[in-house]
């Protein structure tokens, strides 16, 4: 078991190799952008499977590693990616790694990616429902 | 062990089909799920967790016509909806999850859920921890097709905000949902005002009612205020209205006058009278006749079974619904009132040609909400004209019937659940 002494477990000791990474500076917030799609979106359900040729985890290596090696991401590209998180996070648009945008990245959250490349229905497309649930062609933008 | 998994699993993967619709949605109505044996969490009691999950998918059961039963026994494969708990590399999952903090959970469109057993999930209203009721509501909002949404309050937000007492599925969730698979829609076999009388804190009386839908063996309070169904509801009746059918009523009746408050249910050729102080039917009448009795007995020139009645307090009379036809009955008198029975369409004319439900009527409900009275058939509504109606327009005819509008764009969100999910 995972050692406790609390009734509630609240004091659960969780070991340091178990810890998540927390997003501190612009490389791990790159890295963050890049996987929940903010950078380019994400194609999720190609993901899934250990036999699957599609490894997720790997892209995501790759670019850990081109961070690393210091090869020149683009820059604006990171600024966009920041300042989207930035909007749907509500959060004032300064484009810029600060203690707010921090803060926002290492809430716990859904792994699922904001950016999906295969949606086509997203929260600006929420419009008016007929009785049998058909998607009318106007769409109303919050 | 894994590999068997994640072989059994991809089989049954369903690519995402936009079909002719544009959106992607499950294309059945009725979803099986299970918490796979290989997936429970270290930190809860395997049936703490089936019980969240049972009330994660019944919450959207309540707002969607979609409904949910746990399988615990048909090949994997055929399962719609797989659930389990992991750490680090998990089940045959390419996403690796991350440790303790950040991702909790991920889900895919159309099948599977995993959550982070890294992570502290707890159970629902217990003060630390992630709720994993939370958690589950949301990742199987994306199973079912919704993205995430970046409104606050939505259950679909990517970031975990703790759980404050009372989550629950707000208005533009249920639109999101609904978006995708449509309105609740059905019958009901009768619809009424509940009175009730309640002592201020001054000693004087007030009254107050409460909207009751009933369908067969369930029933939904109906908050008018809020445009939606109580929370945790639909309930069985054996739940709230002790002594009356099980598989439900044909209809309600308060008889409410100066010298009168009766409330009797009807079903088939029976009725029984309810008693409202101690909330169950009455044993027997004040003639010592026991309940049910016999409509035939009980009300002088009428038989049972019957669609529907309601007691208009304008003229005293009980207005039955039987087929094509309208008994009224006179309550001080005990008998029907002279003329009756009538086609309903005489007593109930349609303002537009041709608009008119023609009979086998569902429910007659006088809302207080409204202050009017309404005509329920199918999925459909007809108003009846009022006092006020006619005063405003003199050509409309006395208890008419205004053009026929549809029951779930009036009263929303009134939706089955699994049969299974009745209690969790």
């Amino acid at each position: 078991e995972k050692l406790f002494h609390s009734r509630d477990h609240s004091d659960i000791q969780t070991l340091t190799s178990h810890q998540a990474q927390d997003i501190t500076d612009t490389y791990t917030a790159e890295l963050f952008l890049s996987r929940y799609g903010f950078m380019q979106p994400v194609d999720w359900e190609e993901v899934p499977f250990e036999d699957s040729p599609v490894d997720f985890n790997d892209d995501f290596l790759d670019l850990q590693a081109m961070i690393q090696e210091g090869t020149p991401t683009q820059s604006d590209a990171f600024i966009s990616a920041l300042k989207e998180f930035q909007k749907v996070s509500g959060l004032p648009l300064t484009g810029v790694f600060d203690e707010a945008t921090k803060l926002a990245m290492n809430k716990p959250r859904c792994g699922v990616p904001d950016k999906d490349s295969n949606d086509t229905v997203t929260h600006s497309q929420v419009g008016n429902v007929d009785t049998d649930g058909r998607h009318q062609s106007e769409t109303v933008r919050r | 062990r894994k590999r068997h998994l994640a072989a059994l699993v991809s089989r049954s993967r369903r690519k995402r089909d936009l079909g002719s619709t544009g959106y992607m949605a499950f294309s059945k109505m009725v979803l099986s799920w299970r918490l796979i044996g290989e997936g429970y969490s270290s930190q809860l009691s395997v049936e703490e967790q089936r019980y969240i999950f049972r009330l994660a998918f019944r919450m959207w059961s309540e707002v969607s016509p979609l409904e949910f039963v746990e399988d615990t026994r048909s090949p994997l494969e055929d399962v719609d909806i797989r659930l389990g708990f992991g750490t680090g590399r998990h089940l045959g999952c390419n996403q690796r999850f991350d440790g303790t903090g950040q991702e909790f959970a991920h889900a895919w469109f159309l099948g599977d859920i995993h959550f982070d057993d890294d992570e502290h999930f707890t159970a629902p209203n217990t003060g630390s921890g992630i709720s994993l009721l939370k958690v589950a509501v949301h990742e199987i909002g994306h199973v079912l097709g919704l993205p995430h949404i970046y409104r606050s309050g939505s259950i679909m937000q990517p970031s975990y905000l703790p759980q404050g007492s009372g989550f629950e599925m707000d208005w533009m969730d249920r639109k999101a949902i609904q978006n995708l698979y449509g309105v609740c829609k059905g019958g009901f076999n009768t619809v009424f005002d509940w009175i009730r009388k309640e002592r201020t804190p001054y000693g004087e009386i007030s009254i107050r009612f409460n909207t009751y839908f009933m369908r067969d063996g369930w029933y939904w309070l109906y908050e008018n205020r809020n445009n939606r169904t109580r929370y945790g509801d639909p309930v069985t009746l054996q739940t709230g209205w002790r002594g009356i059918p099980a598989d439900g009523v044909d209809a309600y009746v308060h008889v409410w006058s100066r010298k009168s408050d009766a409330v009797y249910f009807f079903k088939g050729t029976q009725f029984w009278r309810y008693d409202t102080e101690n909330d169950k039917v009455f044993a027997q009448d004040p003639g010592g006749r026991r309940y049910p009795r016999l409509i035939s007995e009980g009300f002088p020139g009428l038989s049972g079974p019957i669609d529907t009645a309601f007691y208009d307090r304008r003229d005293s009379h009980i207005y039955f619904f039987k087929n094509r036809l309208v008994y009224a009955f006179n309550v001080a008198a005990n008998s029907l009132a002279r003329g009756f029975p009538k086609n309903i369409r005489d007593v109930f004319p349609p303002v537009v040609s041709g608009d008119h439900p023609d009979g086998n009527v569902d429910a007659a409900y006088f809302s207080y909400t409204h202050n009017a009275l309404f005509l329920l058939k199918g999925q459909r509504f007809w108003q009846v004209v009022g006092s006020r109606d006619r005063w405003r327009w003199p050509i409309l005819p006395r208890n008419g019937l205004l053009p026929h509008k549809e029951v779930n764009q009036h009263w929303l969100d009134i939706c089955n659940v699994h049969p299974t999910a009745l209690k969790l």
